[in-house]
C-alpha cells in the first residue's frame, strides 16, 4: 500500500505542474495491440496543426512505438520498464525531463498493453481513456472492469473487422456505462477513421478546458 | 524475491505430485482476447474422446471462461484474482482441491489475459504457452519477449483474419525464434479449425510423454 502512497503524492505533485503550465494529460491504456499506437498517429496527423501534442510511450523493450510517433513529427519519449507491466509516476516524471513543455497544449502517455495494473498507477494524468478492440472480445468490460471504471472514455477500436467478429456492441457499450455511468464511449477505426470525429471533438474539449 | 522465491518452492512440489499422478500440465498464457479459452473449446471438442482433461480458469472476475468450459463437458474450476494480473502457484494449489485428480491425463490453467507478469510464476506446469492473435500486431515477440522466451509453443490464433490486418507471419515467427530457438510455432484458427490437427498432436505428444 505503501507504494501506491508515495506513487500519488508523486502524481500529485506532477498534476499540479501540468494545471500551472495548463496542459491537458492524457493516460491511455488498453491491452496489447488494441490499436493504441496507431490511435496516436492519426490523431497527430489530424491534431498537430491545431494543438502542440508531446507523446511519452511506455513499453517494456524496444523503442518501436516511439519511432513510429516519431515519424508523425511530435515531440516523443520513450521509456522501457525492462519488464514492468505498467508505467508510474517516477518513471513518467524522469521521461518529462526530455521534453520541452512550455508552448505545449496536450501530452498523451501511452501504457504498457496491459488490461489489468495500469488503471492502478496515476501519472498527474487528467483523465485515463482505454482502447478496446472488437477482435478482443465484447466481455471484456465486465472481466477487466476496473480499466473501465477509471477510463473517462473507452474507445472501442477495429469497427471495420465487426463484420468478422462476434463483438456485440450494443451490450459491450451497456456494460461500460454499468461499469461506469459517466464513461464516454466511442467506436472507431484509427486505421479507417470511422468516429474519429468524435474523438477528435473529445480531445479539443479537454484541451479548450485547460486553457 | 522472496515472493518467487516461495511461489517456485510450492511449485515444485506441485510439479512433483502431478509428476506422481501422470498428469501433463500447461500453463497457457497470453494477451486478453487472443483466443485462449476459444482454444480450449476446440482442443476439449477434439480430444475429450480420447484423454482426460480438467482445467483451471484465471480471471479477475467473472466465471464467464469457467461456463464456457463447462458447457464443454470438462471438469473446470474458476479462479478470481480480484484483481490480481497474474495467477500464482499458491491460488492453483487451492483450485486443485474442487478438482478429482484421479485418472486425469491432462490440466491446462488458463492464466489471466496478460502479455507480462504471468510468465514469471511458475504453477508446478510441464510447459508453458502463449497465444498471439494476428490482430495484436507481429512487434509483439519483440515488445514481450519473457512470455515468448518462457513458452514452449507460440500458438499464433485467428489466422483467419490475416486477409484484413498487415501483420507478417514470418517475421514473427523468426523473431518467436529468435528469442526462443527452441519453441514451436503453430499458426492455427480456433473459431476456423485450421493448423489445429499440428497443436493436437503437439499435445498428444507431451501427454504420452507423461504416461
Ligand atoms: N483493422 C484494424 N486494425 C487496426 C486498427 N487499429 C490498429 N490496428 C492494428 O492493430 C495492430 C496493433 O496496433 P498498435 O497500434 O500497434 O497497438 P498498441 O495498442 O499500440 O500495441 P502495444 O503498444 O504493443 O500495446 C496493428 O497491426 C494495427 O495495424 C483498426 O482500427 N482497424
Ligand atoms: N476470427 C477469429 N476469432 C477468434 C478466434 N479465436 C478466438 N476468437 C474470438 O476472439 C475473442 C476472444 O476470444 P477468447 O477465447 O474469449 O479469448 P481469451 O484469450 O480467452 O480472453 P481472456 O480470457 O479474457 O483473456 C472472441 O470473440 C472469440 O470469438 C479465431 O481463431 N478467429
Ligand atoms: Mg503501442
Ligand atoms: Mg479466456
Ligand atoms: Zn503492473
Ligand atoms: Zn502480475
Amino acid at each position: 500500500q505503501d507504494i501506491l502512497g508515495k506513487n500519488d503524492a508523486l502524481a500529485d505533485a506532477m498534476k499540479a505542474d501540468f494545471a500551472a503550465r495548463r496542459i491537458f494529460v492524457l493516460n491511455l491504456m488498453g491491452s496489447p495491440g488494441s490499436g493504441k499506437t496507431t490511435l496516436m498517429e492519426a490523431t497527430l496527423c489530424a491534431l498537430s496543426g491545431e494543438m502542440r501534442i508531446a507523446v511519452i510511450e511506455g513499453d517494456l523493450f524496444t523503442s518501436k512505438d516511439a519511432d513510429r510517433i516519431g515519424a508523425c513529427g511530435a515531440q516523443v519519449v520513450q521509456i522501457n520498464t525492462a519488464g514492468g507491466c505498467h508505467l508510474d509516476a517516477a518513471m513518467v516524471e524522469k521521461a518529462l525531463q526530455s521534453l520541452k513543455l512550455d508552448d505545449l497544449d496536450l501530452i498523451v502517455i501511452e501504457n504498457v498493453g496491459n488490461l489489468v495494473c495500469p488503471a492502478e498507477f496515476a501519472l498527474g494524468e487528467d483523465a485515463k481513456a482505454v482502447v478496446l478492440s472488437v477482435t478482443e472480445g465484447d466481455d471484456k468490460p465486465m472481466k477487466y472492469p476496473l480499466m473501465f471504471k477509471e477510463s473517462a472514455v473507452a474507445l472501442i477500436n477495429k469497427t471495420d473487422l465487426l463484420p468478422f467478429t462476434n463483438f456485440d456492441l450494443p451490450q459491450a457499450t451497456e456494460d461500460i456505462k454499468t461499469i461506469h455511468p459517466g464513461a464516454a464511449v466511442l467506436p472507431i477505426s484509427a486505421t479507417k477513421g470511422d468516429g474519429m470525429d468524435v474523438w477528435f471533438d473529445w480531445l479539443r474539449g479537454k484541451v479548450k478546458g485547460k486553457r
